[in-house]
């Protein structure tokens, strides 16, 4: 199955 | 002190409009560079990015860099009372804690000044890499709209797959399934009515429609949309704001486990 993920799984916190 | 006058009005009302279901708190940013936003929903899977650049602005003053945390929802209220018109001056005094919108009708027969209180709001920054995107569509705003709403009805996630035959976005649900292929289509009159698709990589990716339908809500402020994608990373839905800059929806796509 398919999960969504957070975008700070994505993209790093400034 | 801050004073941002925009003759084209109607584009923050519309800006507003856009993104306030998304996004209840964020912090507008104003710089020599100019007005600008970046903030994700509550739940933290998409991102709003608004820039307006100074030069769009008929007055454009902001002696310092300046964060103001406004309700979007109450600011949305107070640009509702503005014409679609009029022009707006959005004003705030360093150091602050309110705005002001003064809108003016076109013959200056009707000015008004509504001011709102300011919030502190802890929000978090993300840095957002420069992507070099597998695929690029460029398509009418209104027809993406129109598939993103259509597909909710079948189903609740939509699969947005390029391959060199065109893009085709897909959904389940209970009771059956939908497909719809769009072809590139450069041959039209109004360029505003093409669909370009740019492919480097066949690409293939799962969203959640309910994200999707609610960047449509940006669909009045122009008349393509641009959707990037690359696989395993969140797609951009960007709509140009005429001569201005843009707005940009960065949504996190569903992936196996």
């Amino acid at each position: 199955s398919q999960k969504q993920f957070p975008l700070k799984a994505f993209y790093a916190m400034t | 002190m801050l004073e941002l006058r925009l003759v084209q009005g109607s584009l923050l009302k519309k800006v507003m409009e856009s993104i306030k279901d998304l996004v209840n708190d964020a912090n507008f940013d104003c710089s020599a560079t100019g007005f600008s936003l970046q903030a994700m929903d509550s739940s933290h899977v998409a991102l709003v990015s608004l820039l307006l650049r100074s030069e769009g602005f008929e007055h454009y003053r902001c002696d310092r860099n300046l964060s103001m945390g406004m309700n979007l929802g109450n600011m949305a209220k107070m640009l509702k009372c503005a014409g679609n018109d009029d022009i707006v001056t959005v004003k705030a005094d360093d150091g602050g804690d309110c705005v002001t919108f003064m809108f003016e009708s076109p013959n200056q027969d009707k000015i008004a000044d509504f001011e709102m209180k300011l919030m502190d709001i802890d929000s978090e920054h993300l840095g957002i890499p420069e992507a070099e995107y597998e695929a690029i569509v460029r398509m009418p705003s209104a027809e993406f709209a129109r598939i993103c709403k259509d597909l909710s009805t079948i189903g609740d996630t939509v699969v947005i797959s390029v391959t060199k035959e065109g893009v085709k976005f897909s959904t389940r649900g209970d009771i059956g399934t939908a497909n719809i292929v769009l072809r590139q289509n450069t041959s039209v009159d109004k360029p505003e009515e093409a669909t370009i698709i740019e492919m480097e990589t066949p690409v293939s990716l799962t969203f959640a429609l309910r994200y999707m339908n609610s960047f449509t809500k940006a669909t009045p402020l122009a008349s393509q949309v641009t959707v990037s994608l690359s696989s395993e990373l969140p797609v951009v839905v960007e709509y140009k704001i005429a001569e201005m800059g843009y707005l940009r929806f960065y949504l996190a796509p569903k992936i196996e486990e």
